[in-house]
């Protein structure tokens, strides 16, 4: 729920800054966190650049944010250690942008039993409401669901629960700490009107006869049949599985009854790209011919192509299987575009069926960049013995790192009921050209929430940044030092040899009964989306905001000064006081509030209302001191001078008398 | 098997906003929400 009042109310895009103090993967982390805000929402973040209110990120002794806009400057926001989850840095963030948490709402008692007597001395105040004049819950149904939500032991002084759900199914579903809930974003929607993510693109999983707004490349000699199952294959669409009578589309290109050299083009509704670049993601099906291809296009526009240029991106490597396979594809469009699905019979073999797509994706986000596919993950996880893991193939990155992840499915000890998930770094006999230890690289394990539409999906994700200067227990030895130096030996199951480091991640990655729940096991199997990225910029101070200002205009970028320096440096403002450059010169802007405010060259002195009225009480006391005593001075004078000139007039009336 | 190398970043439990709080001494409203000076009067 909100509090209610404008003054609250950050702009949508809130300047931030990032103390030294982080840790790099939390850094890292935060960043994932901004992403899923400017995907889902119309919120964004930029560094910060000397606006008057900004919120300040550092590392505090926990996870902590005050309500709302203080307008004081510069507001904190502390990740501190065990923060660095993604959903907790959403959480946060979700506090700064206006919400306290859902079961203090005015509402709740409708919804949950509150347990007084099984709540920890001194820590009832935890479980206070806001009525709605001081709260809105924005019209939104109360929400088990939300991330916002305290989980049901919080706050308990012994091993009872201290909330009950008043529908007990809801009972472990609240305190999820995966992503935002529908009704989150619903609410976020609502109070910062939002009408879109900013960097979401489009969504379809052709539920609904316009598909979309896609429509049938033109020149083509086939078309792509909007279709409930397909000759050949498959029998049930990506999104519902075939779950749902009446509903359960995809899109098809019959292969098997197409001639030799065929084409269908299936293209999207146009496009406009904001960043310059995006992520693909689309659910396939490869029913067709070992030799018919499917192929990805853009078509963008400008002015000298008004209809639109074709241009290829590449081509898809799904061979056929009896299977949905996940694939994504990295853009790069700068002008309004279409993306262009291009399938084509090559092969001159009559097989029946085709190719197939369904739940396509398209954000202006980085793609994940390796795909770990479990399949039949609910008898893995039901079946494999505790302490007992599997590992995903190694995956090589961009930089040359090669690495793997290792899952418990039913948890290690002392987690029964938990999947438990590691990261190893991997390297073989002869690799060359990498930095040991390896140098700030941040994995991220994510089990893919498969819901088609990628706004309404809570994955869930844990991060891991290889510090290399981080010493391995009881050892002297790098913990992210060369595997063949760290690790031990392992057999592929292709029968070669690697060795493996040690793994770094969590054994309380996912409950079970989580990871049942929505749509992480779908079709029986489970997709973890694996990514290794270079975090070693995020070691180095975000940069203060520059004394020279830039001038308002895109179409020139030159500075007013060529080599701004930062004034701001040598002075320090105490009291939460933020520093601005002011016609050249460093000045601090101190924190005020309703009836006190800081003042000083520094911040340092401190005034309220009160004091002010002290000042005004003992200046006009003064002044009538002063007052009384110039009337007494001159009340004296006077007399004395009246006295001394009626006495010179009786000296004279006495000689005119004489 | 069980890879007695591994490091658990979460030391193998599962803690909450609020137990990681208040195991770092913190006693904040609501359990990870900071008040400033006008709302604390």
């Amino acid at each position: 729920n909100s509090i209610i009042g404008d003054e609250y109310r950050w702009p949508k895009t809130i300047p931030y800054y990032m103390e030294d103090d982080l840790e790099i993967n939390a850094k890292g982390v935060i960043l994932k966190a901004f992403e899923q805000y400017r995907l889902k929402t119309c919120i964004d973040f930029k560094p910060w650049s000397g606006e008057a209110n900004y919120i300040s990120i550092f590392k505090g002794g926990g996870c902590f944010s005050s309500v709302g806009n203080r307008r004081v400057g510069k507001q904190s926001l502390s990740i501190g250690s065990n923060c660095d989850r993604i959903a907790t840095i959403e959480h946060e963030f979700l506090h700064a942008l206006g919400f306290w948490h859902e079961q203090s709402r005015a509402d709740r008692d409708d919804y949950v039993n509150i347990m007084w007597d099984r709540i920890s001395e001194g820590k009832e105040h935890n479980f206070n409401t806001y009525n709605d004049n001081t709260s809105s819950s924005l019209g939104v149904p109360y929400d088990y669901g939300s991330m916002m939500h305290y989980s049901k032991n919080a706050f308990r002084n012994g091993t009872e629960p201290t909330i009950v759900t008043k529908i007990p199914a809801f009972s472990d579903v609240i305190g999820q700490r995966m992503e935002f809930s529908d009704s989150d974003l619903l609410k976020l929607h609502r109070l910062y009107n939002c009408t879109q993510g900013s960097t979401f693109l489009d969504s379809c999983d052709f539920e609904r006869e316009n598909i979309c707004g896609m429509i049938q490349g033109q020149g083509d000699k086939a078309d792509w049949v909007r279709v409930a199952k397909a000759d050949g294959g498959p029998n049930t669409d990506y999104s519902n599985m075939g779950k749902c009578t009446g509903s359960g589309y995809f899109m098809h290109f019959s292969t098997g009854t197409a001639n030799t050299g065929d084409t269908a083009l299936l293209e999207s509704r146009l496009l406009y790209p904001k960043r310059g670049y995006q992520c693909l993601q689309f659910f396939y099906y490869n029913s067709a011919g070992p030799s018919d291809s499917l192929k990805i296009h853009v078509r963008e526009y400008d002015n000298a192509n008004p209809n639109g240029k074709l241009r290829f991106i590449k081509t898809i490597d799904g061979s056929p299987q009896d299977l949905w396979q996940l694939h994504h594809v990295s853009l790069d469009v700068k002008k309004k575009f279409r993306v262009v699905f291009q399938g084509t019979k090559e092969g001159s073999g009559t097989f029946a069926g085709g190719q197939s797509l369904d739940d396509i994706n398209l954000s202006e986000t980085t793609c994940p960049e390796f795909i770990w596919r479990v399949k039949n993950f609910s008898h893995v996880m039901e079946n494999t013995p505790t302490n007992t893991s599997i590992f995903s193939p190694p995956f090589t990155s961009k930089e040359g790192y090669t690495f793997q992840m290792e899952l418990y499915p039913s948890g290690k000890a002392g987690s029964p009921g938990e999947l438990s998930a590691y990261a190893h770094l991997v390297a073989r006999e002869g690799d060359t050209g990498q930095i040991w230890p390896c140098p700030w690289k941040q994995i991220t394990m994510m089990l893919m929430d498969q819901h088609p539409h990628i706004q309404k999906r809570m994955s869930n994700q844990r991060s891991v940044t290889t510090d290399p200067n981080m010493k391995a227990t009881d050892s002297d030895r790098f913990f992210w030092d060369d595997p063949r130096k760290v690790g031990v030996e392992v057999t592929h199951t292709d029968g070669s040899k690697y060795f493996r480091g040690p793994g770094s991640g969590t054994a309380v990655y996912l409950t079970h009964l989580r990871a049942k729940s929505r749509d992480f096991i779908k079709g029986g199997d489970a997709i973890f989306l694996l990514t290794m990225e270079d975090v070693s910029h995020l070691t180095v101070t975000q940069p203060l905001p520059s004394t020279t200002q830039q001038p308002v205009t895109t179409a020139v970028t030159t500075t007013v000064t060529t080599a701004p320096i930062n004034l701001c440096l040598s002075v320090q403002c105490l009291n939460n006081g933020v520093c601005m450059v002011d016609e050249g010169k460093a000045a601090c802007r101190c924190v005020v509030g309703d009836d006190w405010w800081y003042y000083g060259d520094s911040c340092q002195y401190k005034g309220s209302i009160m004091d002010k009225t002290t000042l005004a009480l003992a200046s006009s006391l003064s002044v009538l001191g002063v007052m009384l005593l110039v009337t007494a001075v001159s009340v004296i004078c006077l007399k004395k001078k009246y006295k001394k000139h009626a006495n010179n007039s009786s000296v004279v009336m006495e000689n005119i008398s004489a | 098997t069980t890879n007695v190398l591994d490091y658990d970043v979460d030391s193998g439990r599962d803690l909450d906003i609020f137990d990681i709080n208040e195991e770092a001494g913190l006693n904040l409203v609501e359990g990870d929400i900071v008040l400033d000076e006008r709302q604390t009067r």
